[in-house]
Order: C-alpha cells, then sequence, then structure tokens
C-alpha cells in the first residue's frame, strides 16, 4: 500500500530539508 | 502567520523549482544535493513524501501541504 508510509522516518527527513531551507534563506541579517 | 507561512513556502518552492516551469520533479530535488545538507537518498525521499498523489511531479500546492504539515503537524485538507 503506497499510502502506508514510514511517518516518523520521512517526517525527520522532511524537517531536515524544510530546516536546511530555512537556515539557507537566513543565512545574512 | 499563514499569509508568511505560505510566502516561505512559495520561496523554498522557487528554490527547488530553478526554471520556474510550476513544479518540481525529482531530478530538480537531486539537483539541491551540494546546496542542502542533505544526502541524495534523503532528497529522494522528501521529494516522495511530498509529492502525495505520486504522480513525479510536486506542484506548489503539494509543497505548501507538506510544508504546513511540517510546520503545524496537521494535514491541511
Amino acid at each position: 500500500d503506497p499510502n502506508m508510509k514510514a511517518g516518523a522516518t520521512s517526517e525527520g527527513v522532511l524537517a531536515n530539508f524544510f530546516n536546511s531551507l530555512l537556515s539557507k534563506k537566513t543565512g545574512s541579517p | 502567520g499563514q499569509y508568511t507561512m505560505l510566502g516561505k513556502a512559495h520561496e523554498f518552492f522557487r528554490i527547488c523549482d530553478i526554471e520556474d516551469k510550476g513544479y518540481i520533479t525529482r531530478h530538480d530535488m537531486q539537483r539541491l544535493h551540494g546546496e542542502l545538507p542533505l544526502s541524495l537518498d534523503e532528497l529522494t525521499k522528501v521529494f516522495d513524501t511530498l509529492d502525495a498523489d505520486g504522480n513525479g511531479y510536486l506542484t506548489l500546492e503539494e509543497f505548501t501541504s507538506g510544508f504546513s504539515h511540517f510546520l503545524f503537524g496537521d494535514k491541511s485538507q
């Protein structure tokens, strides 16, 4: 079933991804 | 709050959608390797997670929904 995804793992990776984008955007004051 | 979130999601979407196509492909996501501290495997996982309908195209709507889920821990719609 493709709808049953490993929730915890993908959320951790997703958090990592968005946090990286956030720090990329806020690189300079 | 909601407005800022949408603005941020749009900004991030444009970082991924370099050619301004209006959608992101797996290939676009993999180009972020080197810019972001994530492995190719992780970037692919992010893409698959955000591409809710699994058609290989990540739209702004899907991206925003995933971002909102990340921020608020709640599925929008």
